[in-house]
């Protein structure tokens, strides 16, 4: 009300000068008519945001999960060329910012997104862009790892989501309650994903002990790839299969690195959607993990089998592998529509895959 | 971005045929900050 009585008086006190004109100072004051209402529709679409992240926040401290809920947005996103925009995002950050400016955009960054800055391995203005800031390694000694031999570390940074034990040949992870994925469809059907403990001997539901020729298959396979000689002292190991889920903000220090001592046999690329993966996506969007573009690793460890699927969105596209330099993710893709198969390559050099200790790093999340 | 790890753990393992036994169990809880090499689950006898 108030813009558009200002607009009448001063249109009216233009065209009372100029003699009856006034169109050129009227458009001029349109412009800011229009950024503003722009900028209040912002505001009001951020304090809208806000207040559900703060009201899913209260939720969730009094215990109560949201369950899964698509809504219109999420078939809104369907439509839209997330590849594209995540390329185009992407292009953008690769920008050279001129020396000066660089620290009051990174620490504007790590304002926004609580970064800590300090732990920076290089000072901000040795950051030609935001992309390289984004992929930036830490000083030496800002992340100890747990020296403890019995344990295994996480491979990031980030919001522990989910964990737990898989269970059956089904072996369903939680997207969110009220929603599940298949781990094979997630890490792709592997043939040494053990679905069950791998003992060679399993209770089956009648009571009966049943050998089901895949645990031998995996465990012979866990056993002969495996550095360990087997000890015939040991009795028969019981082993499950588990699962953790691991968000990272934008904030966050985004390489990878090895969750334990790991012989990397294969790595799968599935080159799927850029869908966000925030907490609001994962309660909205249907198989959000198996439909996003992601690569899969798969090896074995001490204890057996481990994979590493490393997933990512629309702002954060690309997965940089330090032990294949030569993979590209989020490329344009020949086929629009339908997912193309996952692109396999298996690691043969050394004859045992590709060899890491605990804390190795192993890739990098990257912009675009 | 998102890392989801899927790895086989021991569940339940006699050692030399005593009566202890390692199970791996997570010290984390959903919605923990973790940082890259602090523990998200030990076995331990």
């Amino acid at each position: 009300t108030y813009f558009t009585k200002k607009f009448q008086n001063s249109n009216a006190r233009h065209s009372s000068l100029n003699g009856g004109t006034g169109n050129f100072q009227g458009d001029s004051f349109l412009v800011p008519g229009a950024t503003v209402a722009t900028l209040l529709m912002l505001g009001v679409l951020h304090a809208r945001r806000m207040y559900q992240d703060k009201k899913s926040d209260e939720l969730r401290e009094k215990g109560v999960e949201l369950e899964f809920q698509p809504d219109v947005k999420a078939s809104f996103l369907r439509l839209l060329p997330l590849r594209s925009i995540s390329r185009c995002w992407g292009y953008l950050t690769t920008m050279e910012i001129p020396v000066w400016l660089r620290p009051h955009v990174y620490r504007a960054w790590g304002r926004a997104f609580h970064s800590n800055l300090e732990e920076a391995a290089l000072p901000l203005d040795k950051y030609a862009s935001l992309r390289d800031f984004f992929v930036r390694t830490l000083k030496e000694g800002s992340r100890p790892i747990d020296a403890d031999p019995q344990c295994l570390v996480s491979p990031v940074d980030g919001t522990v989501l989910r964990f737990g034990e898989l269970n059956g040949a089904g072996a369903m992870i939680e997207q969110v309650k009220g929603f599940s994925y298949s781990v094979f469809s997630l890490l792709g059907a592997s043939p040494s994903l053990p679905t069950t403990a791998d003992d060679n001997v399993q209770e089956d539901h009648s009571g009966s002990i049943t050998t089901t020729e895949k645990n031998k298959k995996s465990w012979w396979r866990v056993s002969l790839a495996s550095p360990k000689v087997w000890d015939p002292t040991l009795s028969r190991p019981q082993r499950g299969l588990f699962y953790c889920v691991v968000y990272l903000r934008p904030g966050d220090y985004h390489r990878v690195h090895s969750p334990a001592d790991w012989n990397i046999l294969v790595r799968r690329h599935f080159s799927g959607r850029l869908y966000p993966l925030n907490e609001r996506a994962t309660r909205t969007i249907r198989n959000l993990y198996i439909e996003n573009e992601r690569v899969v690793l798969e090896g074995l460890w001490q204890e057996g089998f481990m994979a590493l699927a490393a997933i990512g969105a629309t702002n954060i596209g690309s997965i940089e592998l330090f032990i294949e330099p030569e993979l590209q993710t989020n490329k344009p893709r020949k086929k629009l529509l339908h997912s193309e198969p996952p692109e396999e390559t298996v690691y043969e050099c050394e004859g045992v895959g590709r060899m890491l200790k605990k804390g190795d790093e192993l890739a990098a999340f990257n912009m675009g | 971005s998102t890392v989801v790890l899927v790895f086989q753990a021991p569940i339940s393992k006699q050692i030399n045929g005593s009566d202890s036994s390692q199970e791996f169990n997570f010290c984390v809880k959903p919605g923990d900050r973790i940082r890259f090499g602090e523990a998200l689950g030990r076995w331990h006898s």
